[in-house]
């Protein structure tokens, strides 16, 4: 998976 | 983490102390609407699922975990607390958030970035939160007067909208590869809602006056 893949805004 | 997103989500923190503030010193909710707190709390309980599966950091645990918590403790003050729910208008908040529910979740069906439950889930929760604060709204518009603690509640979750675009702005600017569409359409969109809220809130703040709302 790309970096921007994980979600890490709330 | 930008500058932005910590202001997006301290003043997110903010809006949620100053609601539990007005709850807990008044013993009153009113002026605030039920189904948008039920929304929120749904929204926070769809999307963080992911506490259970992916780990990014001590500060994002914390924070999700404060804001599934605040959330279903607003609702059950206002639910179920012999002092506070006697203030709910509930004859006001009658907004059929239903709908919202059913037709934010149909649409995570078919738009997401993948097929699978927890993905679905996410996309259902951004799309309910864009939607959320409408049940909020017209209560406000409804009640037409507006109390200071519940004008600034809905200021500060409006400033931390406007917080988030700007914090995906300079994202977008300084990753190369930052492309989160769901994200940043729901998220404009979630803003626009506040757009006339925050022209009467800046009137009233100008003229140094109650904050009203045209009926």
């Amino acid at each position: 998976a790309e970096a921007d893949d994980t979600k890490d805004e709330l | 983490m930008n500058i932005f997103r910590l202001a997006g989500d301290m003043t997110h923190l903010l809006s949620i102390i100053v609601l539990l503030l007005k709850i807990y010193a008044t013993k009153s909710c009113s002026g605030i609407s039920l189904k948008t707190q039920e929304l929120y709390a749904l929204v926070f309980l769809a999307r963080y699922l992911d506490l259970f599966t992916d780990f990014i950091s001590v500060y994002n645990t914390i924070m999700k975990v404060v804001f599934i918590a605040s959330s279903l403790a607003i609702v059950w003050c206002m639910r179920l607390h012999p002092l506070v729910k006697r203030s709910y208008d509930k004859e006001l908040d009658t907004f059929r958030h239903y709908f919202l529910i059913g037709g934010t979740f149909v649409l995570a069906l078919v738009l997401n970035e993948k097929f699978t439950l927890q993905e679905i889930l996410w996309a259902f929760s951004i799309y309910l939160e864009a939607v959320a604060i409408l049940p909020q709204l017209v209560l406000l518009q409804r009640s037409g007067n507006v109390d200071n603690l519940t004008g600034q509640y809905v200021f500060f979750l409006g400033a931390y909208r406007a917080f988030y675009i700007l914090n995906w702005i300079y994202r977008y600017l300084t990753e190369p590869r930052f492309t989160r569409w769901i994200a940043c359409v729901s998220g404009i969109v979630q803003t626009g809602i506040y757009a006339d809220f925050f022209y009467y809130y800046f009137i009233s703040w100008k003229n140094n006056s109650k904050l009203k709302l045209p009926a």
